[in-house]
């Protein structure tokens, strides 16, 4: 494992950490769109059914059984807390599910490396993740006042994407006979679509404004 | 090995 690979986990785990300080300390979940986190939890549960067949080590078990804990637990405090659930913004919230889900699973039928249940559900896992923070970002676009944290979570997130493109190209040099084109067309995808997102971040940053996107 | 066999990523 390279020090992308690593660093881009630490950054996602890292991520996950500010939104639930967000969500059980502050108890508070505005900004944060539900259905990007329910497409997290499908994304993360469709891809880890080989947690008790298929072992890569320790590391990798653990962080599965973290990734897998904490969308379940984010999902459960914006459905059922009672305070956090008041604070969701369910109006501007509007993105349909189905609007992703169809379209990457229909893909994942169509281009994927076995045709098994497995390796169509992690296929389309991969596909889902890449457009799964889609409704976040509509959702940060009609966002008057974007709090610090939930400006800090998506770039996290974007941050996590960034680094393992890096990781993948490190691979690619030093490993040979290394090539994935689905994770890593679905990767470049997924990091592009936080391009716009991670301009307008930096820009408020280096001129000390509070963060705000274009309508 | 064949990498897309692997899944040794997150």
């Amino acid at each position: 494992m390279n020090i992308f690979r690593l660093c881009g986990d630490m950054t996602h785990l890292l991520s996950v950490v500010v939104l639930l300080l967000k969500i059980h300390t502050i108890k508070s979940c505005a900004g944060i769109s539900l259905k990007t986190q329910e497409l997290y939890a499908l994304v993360f549960a469709t891809r880890y059914l080989d947690i008790f067949t298929h072992h890569v080590s320790l590391y990798n078990t653990v962080m599965k059984i973290i990734f897998l804990g904490t969308s379940f637990t984010i999902v459960w405090y914006m459905r059922h807390h009672k305070v956090v659930r008041q604070t969701y913004d369910k109006e501007q919230d509007t993105f349909k599910h189905y609007m992703l889900i169809i379209p990457c699973f229909a893909l994942a039928l169509l281009i994927k490396t076995k045709f098994t249940p497995l390796e169509v559900l992690w296929t389309f896992s991969i596909y889902l993740e890449a457009v799964a923070i889609f409704p976040q970002l509509v959702l940060l676009q009609r966002t008057k006042n974007i709090d610090n944290l939930t400006g800090n979570y998506v770039f996290l997130l974007g941050a996590y994407r960034g680094l393992y493109l890096l990781n993948w190209i490190v691979r690619y040099f030093t490993e040979k006979g290394y090539r994935q084109w689905i994770t890593w067309i679905s990767g470049i995808v997924q990091t592009a679509l936080y391009a716009d997102f991670f301009y307008y971040y930096i820009k408020c940053w280096r001129n000390n404004e509070k963060l705000h996107l274009p309508s | 090995p064949d990498d897309e066999d692997e899944k040794d990523e997150l």
